[in-house]
């Protein structure tokens, strides 16, 4: 769960 | 990439636009609180740190510089170029609280206790309430130039369409970004009362007057 944790936002 | 992000984010750039042009014509950062300016540098260098460790694509990477070197030159602006026409005795907030609170959040609320994934953590709880001290000044003065409530109209539009984002994400990938949601919505709530003013005063042609 934490590692699938993408930031691909601003 | 859906529209209502790409919008947001367009958003997001129109306000720093729009923020540099009031100081750039008007020649004066009257009106602008320099702590909110302050606290947003600090958000973004704070969240974007992973530009050094994560390729995501080449937009979200320009965007990134754009958003860090943008707010550290607008502080430069207000504290030397402009300083003489900016006011300290209007902007009065007290930033420590937001940061203290900020710190706490982040320590008890992240993905994993690792210094980068703290440090966006605090980014994403100190921007929900970076508006503060602006909102504040806006307060104490009553009203606002036109100029100065597009900016903050903009600044507080970006995020409420980043909700729309997240629920998008939600319904179509499953995405769940549960602490960027929260203080979303947080974020959004504190523009409240400032976009029902900006909506029956400024968008009818009307100066910003508080009631």
């Amino acid at each position: 769960e934490k590692k699938e944790h993408k930031k691909d936002e601003l | 990439m859906n529209i209502f992000r790409l919008v947001a984010d367009l958003m997001h750039l129109a306000s720093i636009f729009i923020l540099l042009l009031k100081i750039q014509k008007t020649r004066s950062c009257a009106g602008i609180s320099f702590k909110t300016q302050l606290l947003y540098a600090i958000v973004f260098v704070t969240r974007y740190l992973d530009l050094f460790t994560t390729w995501i694509s080449l937009y979200n990477t320009i965007m990134k510089i754009f958003f860090i070197a943008s707010s550290i030159y607008i502080l430069y602006l207000m504290k030397y170029k402009f300083r003489a026409t900016y006011d300290p005795i209007l902007d009065t907030f007290r930033i420590e609280f937001l940061l203290g609170g900020s710190v706490i959040l982040a320590l008890i609320f992240n993905y994993d206790f690792i210094p980068m994934e703290i440090l966006w953590s605090f980014s994403i709880f100190l921007e929900s309430v970076a508006i503060l001290p602006q909102l504040f000044m806006l307060s104490r003065t009553g009203e606002a130039e036109t100029i100065t409530t597009h900016y903050i109209f903009a600044l507080g539009g970006y995020r409420a369409l980043y909700l729309c984002n997240w629920l998008w994400r939600y319904i179509f990938d499953g995405h769940v970004e549960v602490y960027a949601w929260i203080a979303g919505v947080i974020q959004t709530a504190l523009y409240s009362d400032f976009f029902y003013i900006y909506y029956t005063k400024v968008l009818h042609g009307k100066k910003f007057e508080l009631p």
